[in-house]
């Protein structure tokens, strides 16, 4: 079982929409694939088109695991109406995780402690972090063997991005082990100078890290997202699937 | 002295261009603005160019009120280049703050209490909010008499208003007062189907609670947002300058 994570504290940068356009390439090519939201908003949980606010549970759980009523995350875990690819979904109960936790040690585990349990289950993990450094992204790195993390290619972004490092560089310090990670450029719109310029940015400081793929800006892509269809398996969206697919090909090569 | 908030848990919808927006208006009217940078991402403090890992403080400092060093608010405060403008800056610090303060009461108030110290300094503050439900955003709602959700037209965006609804209601209950709230669609593109689909959602499920406006996509604010301008004051943001002006009359017309 392979643990990818998908992160950035900056909002909207394409987080959500990328893990689910991986993670349905990945069913469609044959892995039993699981997406984790660990983001109290619930947008890949929406997404599939479950209603948060209606589950018993999901993530949270993870987080009481002590607790003689907690059931075992496999319980939790939802499929979808495409083979092989099933969530483990977010409720909004999660957003008062880091006020209830505080500075308690050790919370930082739950979610690689519950991924344990189903290694036999599934081929791939996937986790969707939330805009925000807190426990639910603490754990999705900790977790995870490999970060991805898209950018949107625009100037307030590429900021947010050196703070992402920032903090991947303090939690690596504090957990003594450095996670690979692959920099994805999106929402690039090649007709905008501001587009074209914030892409050379990103090849200038960060050519090693940074993905050739590089995910065009798809109008399509938010049709898919309207109909719950993972980008691959929208036929409209060719632009956007055809980058998602020459992403997973250099993720694999890099695992390789 | 006017305290308007700019909230919204979804990330990527328009906030912090909103806030900008709306402060260089205002200030180029006339009114001394203070913008409020409540993101621990600091998007909105590097928007102005501030480097807010260099910063000897800001917001952080308001949470430290008690503390024998903490400095008056006003002294963190920094001028723009843009007349009547200020910004009170975040810092990567802000991302603990949750954690720290855990489920202490009465650090709730701390941004409420820091602004009635500058009531005289200042016509009008925004203040701009991370995409998490958390002690920075109460703060934010606690402080504020107004608050703008800017929401961008798609469907991700959608089921994260009516959360975002949900987690309003949770606060204006525990604090027993109800917040006039207006929802601004932001992203609006209306070439695609899911553009103009969202729209109309959005003017069916909140007549009452939706701005006339309409902010459009215009690639020239993100040229704007790379040269450190509010969309305003960009001459080639025409659209979307327009679209922030009408927004502008609409929530002072409310106001009266
Ligand atoms: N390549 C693309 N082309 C067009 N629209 C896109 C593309 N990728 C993402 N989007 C749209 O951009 C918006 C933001 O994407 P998404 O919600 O995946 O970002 P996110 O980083 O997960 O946001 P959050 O910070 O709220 O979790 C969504 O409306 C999505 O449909
Ligand atoms: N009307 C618009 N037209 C084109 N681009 C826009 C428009 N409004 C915002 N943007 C761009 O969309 C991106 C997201 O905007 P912004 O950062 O203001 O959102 P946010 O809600 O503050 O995000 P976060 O959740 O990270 O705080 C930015 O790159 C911004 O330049
Ligand atoms: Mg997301
Ligand atoms: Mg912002």
């Amino acid at each position: 079982m392979r643990v990818w994570a998908v992160a950035n504290q900056k909002g909207g940068v394409g987080k959500t929409t990328t893990t689910v356009a991986l993670g349905g390439l990945l069913a469609a090519a044959g892995a039993r694939t699981l997406l984790v939201d660990m983001d109290p908003h619930a947008s890949l949980t929406s997404y599939f088109g479950f209603d948060a606010e209606a589950l018993p549970g999901g993530v949270y759980d993870l987080f009481r695991a002590g607790a003689a009523d907690a059931p075992p995350p496999a319980e939790r875990i939802l499929p979808t109406r495409f083979e092989r690819l099933a969530v483990l979904p977010a409720t909004p109960a999660m957003a008062t995780l880091d006020r209830q936790l505080g500075a308690r040690a050790g919370m930082g585990l739950a979610l690689a402690e519950a991924l344990a349990t189903l290694a036999d289950d599934y081929d791939r993990v996937l986790v969707d972090c939330p805009p925000m450094l807190g426990v639910l992204m603490v754990n999705a790195l900790a977790a995870c063997e490999r970060l991805v993390i898209p950018t949107q290619t625009e100037f307030l972004a590429l900021n947010g991005l050196e703070r992402m490092l920032r903090s991947l560089a303090m939690i690596e310090r504090a957990r003594g082990m450095r996670l690979p990670r692959l920099i994805v450029p999106t929402l690039y719109d090649g007709r905008t100078h501001a587009s074209a310029a914030s892409l050379r940015a990103l090849r200038e400081r960060h050519a090693d890290e940074l993905a050739q793929s590089v995910i065009p800006v798809d109008t399509q892509i938010r049709e898919a997202s309207l109909a719950g269809v993972p980008a691959g398996a929208w036929p409209a969206a060719r632009r956007g699937a055809q980058a998602y697919r020459g992403l997973l090909d250099e993720l694999l090569a890099q695992e390789a």
